[in-house]
């Protein structure tokens, strides 16, 4: 608008000139940007957005935002827990690599039944992820599939899941189902106990695709759950009707831009001046997987060593 | 030591010490002052899963004409001093500013309804200085 045409505010912290209060004018600034920095300030994490656009009144009238099932908020309500004390500062220990994790739930799937075709209890689905929300400056470290059991299922034994992983390549025939067009062979197999979540570490597939900067990953997942032990006889027919929910990708990323906290950099520093308090009972999280595995007093016990 | 000098029960020699404090430890200079929100009041809460709240703290007081060790200022500080008071008024005192922060944990949902843990820098002021 006239009013605001003159004024433009440069920001500080972004180093971006917006001019505040018109949301017309400040899209017609980002159009006059590099393409590099539009993406990147549309990119800018929501929280830094709403700071550096100091005139945004109405920030409460922004698009509606998609919402997450309520399993995935569960599991990563659980990671923050785990991640940041009660104050929501991070956790100072050494193994905690990551300084962003992404959930991303499958944007469409398409289901395949092949029950009389294999032994056991079969799921075959196609599923599309959009990663589009992940920078250029934030790098992979590790990405799991995150399946959630019910727990009403009757987990009396194990169950060995067989898990097969293929990409898809998008073709033009058929939009929400495109055909396998080459495939990476990714096997693995996982014991559910009583455990709820089960993580399949499939850093080793998806960090070519993520390293060329693919952010729509089409996979298919085949998984084939047997009850007990598979060297013996196993029952096949009644833990089979287990409901598998599609699962959901999380990635552990290193992003080194300014604004997020590199932890390293913090552990230098406190290293030159000691008298930083150091937390001394925080449980250590394995960015690789190990979660809850490891054993916290052995850890404690050889640092102290 | 200083806080528990402040909070020292009421003494007969409650005045007398009082009237030394005032001297070791000048009123109203630079320090770190707490400041508590909750997203909820900015509306934030739709967005911003953890935490519930947030301290970002913030600094304030006036910086005494000898900026000492105390505040581990910078000797400009103290020459910054000088100009304001002889050469040109026009040009600022000291101000009393964060000199350290601590980082913020973040876990927000993103508009395309995937969720983020993000930790971010400098969120949370936890020393000031005077420079």
């Amino acid at each position: 608008s006239p009013r605001s045409r003159g004024r433009v505010v440069s920001d500080k912290t972004s180093g971006l000139s917006v001019a505040p209060e018109d949301n017309a004018s400040e899209l017609h600034l980002l159009s006059q940007l590099p393409k590099g920095m539009r993406r990147g300030y549309a990119l800018l994490p929501p929280l830094l957005k709403v700071l550096s656009d100091r005139g945004h009144q109405n920030w409460e009238s922004e698009a509606p935002r998609l919402q997450p099932g309520s399993r995935a908020l569960r599991y990563m309500k659980r990671l923050y827990k785990m991640s940041a004390t009660k104050e929501g500062i991070p956790k100072a220990n050494k193994s905690h690599l990551y300084n962003t994790v992404r959930l991303f739930t499958p944007c469409s799937e398409c289901k395949h039944h092949h029950r009389d075709l294999m032994k056991g209890d079969v799921h075959l689905v196609d599923l599309l992820f959009n990663l589009d929300r992940v920078t250029a400056l934030e790098h992979l470290l590790k990405s799991v599939l995150l399946y959630s059991f019910d727990t009403s299922v009757p987990i009396s034994s194990s169950i060995t899941c067989m898990c097969h992983l293929s990409v898809k390549e998008h073709d033009s025939s058929s939009q929400v189902c495109p055909s396998l067009s080459h495939s990476i062979p990714f096997s693995l197999q996982f014991e559910v106990r009583k455990r709820k979540w089960v993580e399949i570490d499939v850093t080793s597939f998806l960090q070519p695709l993520i390293a060329t900067n693919r952010r729509n990953i089409h996979m298919a997942v085949n998984v084939t759950c047997l009850m007990g032990d598979p060297q013996q006889n196993t029952k096949l027919e009644n833990a089979i009707n287990m409901a598998l929910v599609p699962p959901s990708l999380l990635l552990y990323l290193n992003d080194t831009s300014e604004q997020a906290y590199h932890r390293w950099n913090s552990l230098r520093h406190r290293r030159k001046n000691p008298v930083w308090p150091r937390q001394r009972n925080s449980p250590l999280v394995d960015p690789t997987g190990g979660k809850g595995k490891e054993n916290s007093q052995g850890k404690r016990a050889s640092r102290q060593r | 030591r200083a806080e528990n000098l402040k909070e020292a029960p009421a003494t007969p020699s409650h005045n007398l010490s009082k009237y030394f404090n005032q001297f070791l430890f000048p009123q109203n200079e630079c320090e770190l002052h707490n400041f508590r929100l909750s997203f909820s009041q900015l509306k934030w809460d739709k967005w911003i899963i953890a935490p519930h709240r947030y301290s970002p703290q913030y600094c304030k007081g006036d910086c005494p004409r000898v900026v000492g060790h105390r505040y581990g200022s910078p000797v400009h500080t103290m020459v910054q001093n000088i100009i304001y008071e002889k050469l040109d008024s026009s040009v600022p005192k000291p101000s009393c500013v964060p000199a350290e922060y601590s980082p913020l944990s973040v876990l927000t949902i993103e508009p395309d309804g995937s969720i983020v843990y993000k930790e971010y820098e400098d969120m949370i002021a936890t020393k000031c200085t005077c420079r």
